[in-house]
């Protein structure tokens, strides 16, 4: 069971206790200002008032004892650096830190910081990989240039058995998994219904709005999109 | 092939912008203040300085051509209401904006537009799950309650045959995908390799450092990784 610091409750800070608090972890929550300590106070494990640039603060509220460390108080780069530091100094394990420009992101990684968090830009990157492949509704990259890309069944396919498709004689991609849009009995509650058919067979018949998981490199996978 | 307009060009515009043409797309990059246009102005197919709150102005510059307008104009509700209606008005088929708090994102839907971005909280929530199963190097989700996740080979499965680890019957989870950290061929080079079996065989050794990609019900592969 590890313990996590929040400190800085902006939208970020607030946003990562609320989701680690869903997921059933213990939050301490910290920020200088009281309102902020105040609104999330029944949320979180502990809420606490403190200015984080303060050594002797933080190691009063009992920083060392936690896990993880997530610093989001932002603009001021000498702020989240002295935070960041300080954190590191009192031995707090992991350290990750929030930062709005690549350029303060390196002076955060140079001190030591386990990882940087962008959110304009992660967030920019993906809607945009999202709009210049309409088609795909999710894409995870496996290793590097190997993807698994979640998309509706093309037009083609549709009414074709799975091996009719020779989707992976022609483009080395492989059908890891079906999402099923019809077929599902309705005298049957949905939620007890399996519409994912994890392990695809030769013989499974392709329906309009159904779902596919590929799996391929991603040329090959760039290559089945472009050509449906 | 789709065109962009990318109105407001702050840290998640600029991005959009650059992820776009990086993906081969074309983008008409706006902003009122004339260093922002001249930054980007290399990068992008056209770059304009203009008040995006200027019906006229965002008619001339011929906003009305393009598929797909993405709005990140600042903290202003009333500025990015104002040019998301003129935006939509002129014909814009889709209207994305990005949004600070889900208060403003409200605004926005109801007044039409297509999609709302909240960069700080969704990659708060991204930051926040991975802390959450750490084990877990990847999670998509594929429908409602199935997930695709990416993971070390638990070190008791090292060793053994796929067949043997029986993770499908004990877990009812699929092991679609095996990246393979070893038994590469060191007289051939490595990008003529693959790392990936696709379609893993019942016979394939699971060897340390391995990945696996699991797809299963969350809650059975919650409990696959809770168990190793
Ligand atoms: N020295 C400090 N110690 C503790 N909390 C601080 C300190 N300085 C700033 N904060 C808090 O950090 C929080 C985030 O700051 P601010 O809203 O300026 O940053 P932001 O990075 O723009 O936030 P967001 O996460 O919304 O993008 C605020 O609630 C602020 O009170
Ligand atoms: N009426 C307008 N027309 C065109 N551009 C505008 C207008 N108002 C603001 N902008 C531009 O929008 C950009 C983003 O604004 P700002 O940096 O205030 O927002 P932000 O949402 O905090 O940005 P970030 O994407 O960095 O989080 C700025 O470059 C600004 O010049």
């Amino acid at each position: 069971m590890r313990t996590f610091a929040v400190i800085g409750l902006g939208r970020f800070g607030t946003a990562v206790a609320e989701t680690l608090v869903a997921n059933g972890q213990e939050v301490l929550a910290i920020d200088i200002d009281p309102d902020k300590v105040e609104q999330i106070g029944d949320l979180v494990t502990h809420a606490v008032q403190c200015d984080a640039t303060d050594e002797r603060a933080l190691k009063a509220i009992g920083i060392d004892n936690v896990d993880v460390a997530v610093v989001s108080i932002g603009e001021a780069i000498e702020a989240s650096v002295l935070v960041v530091m300080t954190c590191m100094e009192l031995g707090v394990p992991e350290v990750i830190a929030k930062s709005g420009t690549v350029k303060q992101g390196k002076v955060l990684e140079k001190i030591g910081v386990h990882r940087v968090v962008y959110p304009e830009r992660e967030s920019a990157m993906r809607l945009a990989h999202a709009l210049a492949t309409p088609n795909q509704l999710e894409h995870l990259e496996l290793v590097k240039g190997v993807g698994v890309v979640e998309m509706p069944v093309p037009p083609r396919y549709v009414g074709m058995l799975l091996r009719e498709t020779q989707i992976r004689t022609h483009y080395n991609v492989n059908v890891a998994a079906v999402v099923r849009s019809h077929g599902l009995d309705p005298r049957v509650p949905l939620n007890e219904q399996d519409r994912v058919n994890f392990i695809p067979s030769p013989d499974d018949l392709l329906r309009e709005g159904d779902i596919l998981l590929l799996i391929g490199h991603e040329h090959d996978l760039a290559r089945f999109q472009e050509e449906q």
